[in-house]
């Protein structure tokens, strides 16, 4: 909250934006503004009018460098944008830097969500220390069309302004916590000694060298992938990592997605029954991957670039009761099951689960 | 592996470090020198301020992540005290 806890007197507040920027067409700085505003709308009582010529409650403008309100901007990157808090005159008002890259996609900085983090100091709300939170200072992109507002930024708007007046109380997404005994995730893999967590839209990145566990966007390293990323494994040998969600897959090769993906599924040689793959992980020994779909799994010969013969099979016959595979991912011999927050250590020498830990025993905790 | 930052990108990261918390994080801006020097415990309360809300380990000294999240983008808001 801000210091003094400032808030609008009144739920019906007015907006217009005074000028353009270059960078994008008219139309797509009005939808973008209009979804902004939209998301803090559709979670508190309040609505906002749009006004072409009188002053405005909320004033959203672009401006350059020192533009009179003691707070001048910086140019391209670093300070993207500020606004003030509920109140007369500068009150509510949103500065945009004219010399940022302003779209309305992944490229530069995506106008929707910093229009509508500064919304958030329009209405009241300070910076929040959530990293997953829409009030974090630093700007995150997340495709628009998936944006959901944090439970984090929910909880706020709602402690100054009160809950929505839709029967259904609108919920947000949580920010995973690596030291959270519940956690469970969606895919895992390694990826040139690192390994990779993915959980909705994040990943938690742990590298060996290092104590601390990174919390990330997935859209921070790759803008075009979807969150909710359902199964992953690294081929070594071919310094690849390849990413699944429902009936499509990405490779990444290095650190950078291959051109021409997503590609079906079905070219790997699934059935088209198969609408999606839980888990995967590959032996880097006999360079084989394993599929794991519901109670069965495939095998795939990666020289071959077929699946195997005799497959799919059921996962109880020959990995034992590690029941639906959450994800999976091989190291130093061992392949390591996740089943919700159960990890189970299996030995494919010995054909028999060796141990089991939580989930969260590569976390340091 | 981290390399040792060179003697200049010393002075710049001082400069990164200063401005941010004077932009965010209501470090005065004390323009007599001498005081400078007495003013470091007061930025090392301040980094150590920043580095708390940021999650990053609080070592009060500009480290690797800490000059990282500083070359973030950002909102111009500041993390501390009233925006007027």
């Amino acid at each position: 909250f801000t210091p003094g806890n400032p808030k609008w007197k009144k739920n019906n507040l007015t907006y217009r934006i005074v000028n353009y920027t270059t960078k994008m067409r008219q139309t797509d700085v009005d939808e973008a503004i209009q979804k902004a505003l939209k998301v803090w709308s559709s979670v508190t009582p309040l609505t906002f009018q749009k006004t072409e010529d009188k002053i405005a409650d909320i004033m959203i403008s672009f401006a350059y460098r020192d533009h009179n309100d003691n707070s001048p901007f910086d140019g391209p990157n670093g300070l993207l944008a500020h606004a003030f808090q509920p109140g007369e005159g500068l009150g509510g008002d949103v500065h945009l830097d004219e010399e940022e890259t302003w779209t309305k996609d992944g490229r530069g900085y995506n106008l929707f969500i910093v229009v509508a983090h500064e919304l958030g100091h329009s209405l009241g709300l300070s910076h929040s220390n959530d990293p997953g939170a829409l009030m974090y200072p630093n700007y995150a992109y997340t495709d628009p069309k998936e944006f959901l507002l944090p439970q984090d930024d929910i909880d706020g708007i709602q402690a100054i302004y009160g809950q929505s007046d839709d029967a259904v109380q609108p919920t947000g997404p949580t920010t995973p916590q690596v030291c959270d005994p519940n956690l469970t995730f969606d895919a895992i893999t390694t990826l040139r000694g690192e390994m990779i967590f993915f959980k909705g839209r994040y990943m938690l990145r742990k590298h060996p060298e290092r104590s601390e566990t990174e919390l990330n966007f997935i859209s921070l390293f790759w803008p075009n992938l979807p969150s909710g990323i359902q199964a992953a494994y690294e081929n070594i040998e071919r310094d690849e990592v390849l990413l699944f969600k429902e009936d499509k897959y990405w490779v990444i090769r290095g650190y950078d997605i291959v051109r021409g993906y997503p590609k079906p599924i079905y070219r790997l040689g699934f059935p088209k029954t198969v609408k999606r793959v839980n888990a995967a992980y590959n032996d880097e020994t006999t360079g084989k991957t394993y599929f794991f779909v519901a109670d069965r799994y495939w095998r795939y010969d990666e020289n071959k670039k077929s699946m195997d013969h005799g497959y799919p099979r059921k996962i109880i016959h020959d990995f034992g009761k590690i029941g639906r595979v959450d994800a999976a991912f091989q190291k130093d011999g061992y392949v390591y099951f996740f089943h919700k927050t159960t990890q189970f250590q299996f030995d494919p020498r010995a054909k028999r689960i060796v141990s089991h830990m939580k989930s969260i025993s590569w976390f340091n905790c | 592996f981290p390399v040792a930052p060179e003697k200049e990108d010393e002075g710049k990261n001082i400069n990164l470090v200063e401005t941010y918390l004077q932009n965010f994080y209501n470090l005065q801006k004390d323009h007599r020198p001498h005081l400078r020097q007495g003013g470091k415990n007061h930025l090392a309360e301040k980094l150590k301020e920043m580095q708390e809300f940021f999650g990053l380990q609080v070592t009060g000294k500009p480290d690797r992540d800490t000059l990282e999240m500083m070359n973030k983008p950002r909102c111009g808001v500041p993390d501390v005290e009233q925006y007027v």
